[in-house]
């Protein structure tokens, strides 16, 4: 917990203001080199004049569904934890949204792997699940689901810091609704019970992450070799997952993984329990990452100055092929495997095969069966009970220690905060009541949302039809 | 307009979550005082 404090960047761009947010973003911002090219956009670095400070920017065509990136950019607006990527604030560019973040300068785990072409080691392993648990801590105590973890989805800023990133398939759990049944992720990845549709809940980020474990282990998760659709049945059937080699890890280690991969979900560890577990309270600082992060970053640059010098031979080449990027941040090579969507979704990219190592390793957006509307009439689904929290979390430590300091600087904080009079009503209302308003929250902000995207459709069709007409008419001279 | 909208939607629903969960953290550390 102290050293989530201690490692706060001492100068962090917050938000953008008020005037940053009218000018034109090419006014706000110098845009560097491209990071990455995901399903629905790119991603590119970029120079915040103002502050000196470096951020990713997506920039995703508004003809995409846009109700996914409102989903994406309202669940990173809503956290607020150093272990979840920042978001700053969105722009339009012509037909582009530009969606600025926080930028994690040594990019995703899987991609270190790849760089380095060298799996990770146990304590660099436990360093970056400590990250990641408290993250997932944080995500869970708002109870929302990731619902894509694995090494592509965890980035590493430059001090060593794992964040969560890629909340395009995220969820919101509400009280009404304790348990989620779109079966969403990526299928290596998936929890059993995700994969059955039997319902679940913030368990299943957990699964995922003792498969990551794995994978930042081994290189890859298990039943990779096999194809994606077939791993979809084994996970249910078989019984959890192990290392290839397990004489070859320690035994907190393999303790730790046992204790995310537990089929029944009721018996599975939550990410506040598994933050004390040894193999994680014994893990070193984010300090050892360092080299590897240093190793990964000077490959990247030495490959970028290759591919510059061959670009500049061959002119010609265009790079812009057919290898598709799986909503990660930070560009993810062929051998990285993709988050499952439904086809006619953003990340419509299903089907593409790619030889990877000889195995066929299938290029899957993200799968998304059942909607989340489906799921409001789904009358069966019980309450799960949240776990007791038996220590203090660390983001409530950190929450404490941001309410002293927003305190100190009021008047540089913009987010406008419940009048006091509205605070008075919220001091009165019961547990219950407080609950239940907090789990309608989402419900609502989404009807609110809808309403107003219907309200500048219905504005923008008639501009768009009278293009279109033009366009059609200068066709035909 | 309309991100300036959704921005302000957005940053309402925020402020009043943070309420919430301010408040009923506040409970739950009330009640794991007087336990």
């Amino acid at each position: 917990e102290q050293v989530q404090l201690r490692n706060n960047p001492r100068r962090q761009l917050k938000k953008l203001s008020e005037d940053s947010l009218t000018k034109q973003p090419e006014e706000v911002f110098d845009v560097l080199e491209k990071l990455g090219e995901g399903s629905y956009g790119s991603v590119f670095k970029a120079h915040h004049k103002e502050t000196g400070e470096i951020v990713a920017i997506k920039q995703v065509p508004v003809e995409s569904d846009l109700q996914e990136i409102i989903k994406e950019i309202s669940i990173m607006q809503q956290c607020n934890s150093p272990h979840v990527v920042r978001y700053y604030g969105s722009y339009f560019k012509n037909s582009d949204l530009w969606i600025v973040m926080e930028y994690c300068g040594a990019g995703s785990v899987s991609d270190i792997i790849r760089q380095r072409n060298k799996t990770l080691g146990e304590d660099e392993i436990a360093a970056i699940l400590q990250s990641t648990l408290k993250g997932l801590e944080y995500l869970h105590f708002m109870r929302k689901i990731h619902r894509d973890i694995k090494a592509g989805n965890i980035l590493l800023n430059s001090e060593g810091q794992a964040k969560l990133a890629d909340f395009g398939v995220a969820g919101q759990l509400t009280d009404t609704m304790a348990k989620r049944n779109t079966v969403i992720g990526t299928p290596f990845w998936m929890a059993p019970e995700v994969i059955q549709e039997i319902g679940y809940n913030c368990v299943a980020d957990i699964w995922s992450l003792g498969i990551t474990a794995i994978e930042m282990a081994e290189g890859k998760p298990p039943y990779a070799d096999i194809h994606p659709m077939r791993a979809i049945f084994m996970i249910p059937t078989n019984p959890p997952p192990t290392f290839r080699n397990p004489e070859q890890w320690s035994e907190p280690f393999r303790e730790f993984v046992s204790q995310c991969l537990v089929k029944s979900p009721e018996s599975r560890a939550t990410a506040t329990q598994l933050l004390q577990h040894p193999f994680i309270k014994n893990s070193k600082s984010n300090s050892v990452l360092r080299a590897l992060i240093t190793e990964a970053m000077d490959l990247k640059l030495k490959k970028q100055e290759a591919q510059q010098r061959e670009q500049d031979a061959e002119d010609e080449e265009n790079s812009d092929d057919d290898e598709v990027d799986q909503g990660t941040m930070v560009r993810a090579g062929a051998s990285d495997l993709g988050t499952v969507r439904a086809a006619g979704s953003l990340g419509s990219s299903s089907g593409t095969m790619i030889e990877h190592d000889g195995t066929m390793e299938s290029q899957l957006g993200t799968m998304v069966i059942n909607s989340d509307d489906e799921e409001e009439d789904a009358g069966t689904m019980k309450r799960s009970e949240e776990t007791v929290q038996p220590a203090k979390p660390s983001f409530l430590e950190y929450f404490e220690q941001k309410e002293k300091e927003a305190n100190k600087n009021s008047d540089n904080d913009n987010r406008k905060l419940p009048a006091e009079a509205d605070m008075e009503v919220i001091r009165s209302w019961s547990v219950e009541e407080l609950r239940r308003r907090l789990a309608s929250l989402d419900p609502q902000m989404e009807q609110e949302i809808e309403e107003i995207r219907q309200r500048y459709q219905a504005k923008r069709q008639p501009i768009l039809d009278a293009i279109e007409a033009k366009k059609r008419r200068q066709q035909n001279f | 307009l309309f991100m300036k909208e959704l921005e302000r939607i957005v940053k309402s629903y925020e402020a009043y979550r943070q309420a919430l969960l301010t408040e009923l953290d506040i409970r739950k550390q009330r009640q794991q005082w007087y336990a």
